[in-house]
């Protein structure tokens, strides 16, 4: 799955994912990748995020909802992003997940859990080339 | 902001931030277009298997695909799920933005909206992709996502039957079928 968020030079946010999803899933079965809040969501007046991993789990936490709230009420996006997935370790710990999250601002996080390391890509004006950035779960 | 443009996105697909950093910063497009632009770069890779094309069979051994594109300015969204026979999800995702007023189309419908659309379709499965199905059923059917059924899906490909309900123990219902499946850098949505 590929979950991205897009900060344009005025200011307009939009996040998107796309997936095949789980390996050997039940015919008819869908993650979190489609649902707003759960795979993706955006909102200009605060950020946006974008999460990975098991969909199933994902998509009953809302994560990335959570996560641009979180924002609003004044945490960093990475904060944000780890307070979004302690709510899900919290009941299931190991589940196996991660989390991308940015304020309006361009100021930006990552957050992960279940697997060794999480590795994300960014591109902005300071880098002037993308980045690969791993965090340890 | 002396920050922006920004894009950033899971995993280490590079090809995907490049396409859509070029898109928001040098040729000034949207958003919205940037994302779809930048995801449908992975969708053409396969990105680890995890999106697009040929990967991750389901049990019948088909690939199905699921996106969303949402708008943080309008809040308006579009999303397709369980898309058959149609590689360019993301893209079609935007058009349910653009052109429904719905947020998400699903399944052999969305394909149809697709056609309509002006998409093409074609199968979705590949060689990878039958021969990972083939693995999968030749080991017999594990991992899988089937609980309180018979015959027992640790073992066997069914067809499962459910047990009745009061055979159901609950408290064992929780983190065991979690930690098998194997989720992890080339299976997760």
């Amino acid at each position: 799955t590929i979950g991205m968020i897009v900060i344009d030079r005025a200011g307009n946010i939009a996040s998107g994912t796309s997936t095949n999803g789980a390996r050997h899933k039940i015919p008819g079965r869908v993650g979190d990748s489609p649902i707003p809040g759960a795979g993706s969501y955006a909102d200009n007046e605060v950020g946006a995020a974008a999460a990975t991993g098991d969909g199933d789990v994902l998509m009953r936490f809302l994560p990335s909802f959570l996560a641009v709230e979180l924002m609003r009420q004044g945490h960093t996006p990475k904060e944000a992003g780890k307070i979004a997935l302690s709510r899900i370790t919290k009941h299931y710990s190991e589940f196996m997940g991660a989390i991308v999250v940015a304020d309006k601002n361009g100021n930006y996080g990552a957050a992960c859990h279940g697997i060794d390391e999480f590795p994300f890509s960014v591109y902005n004006l300071a880098s002037n080339h993308v980045q690969l950035i791993k965090i340890g779960c | 902001s002396q920050t922006l443009p920004l894009v950033i996105n899971t995993w280490g697909f590079t090809d995907a931030t490049r396409e859509a950093w070029d898109a928001v910063y040098q040729r000034n497009l949207s958003s919205i277009d940037s994302v779809v632009l930048g995801c449908s770069v992975c969708e053409r890779e396969q990105c680890d298997g995890t999106v697009g094309y040929g990967g991750s069979p389901d049990e019948n051994g088909e690939t199905t695909l699921d996106a969303m594109i949402m708008d943080g300015k309008t809040m308006n969204m579009g999303a397709v799920a369980a898309l058959r026979n149609v590689k360019d999800v993301i893209a079609l995702a935007k058009h349910v933005l653009l052109y429904t007023k719905h947020s998400m189309l699903v399944g052999s419908q969305a394909t149809e909206f697709a056609e309509m659309q002006g998409f093409k379709t074609e199968p979705l499965s590949t060689n990878t992709s039958k021969d990972m199905w083939r693995s999968w059923r030749e080991n017999n059917c594990q991992p899988n996502y089937w609980v309180n059924v018979k015959p027992n899906p640790e073992a066997s490909c069914g067809p499962y039957k459910p047990i009745t309900e009061n055979d159901i123990d609950v408290k064992s219902h929780s983190l065991k079928e979690y930690s098998v499946i194997g989720y992890g850098k080339y299976n997760h949505d």
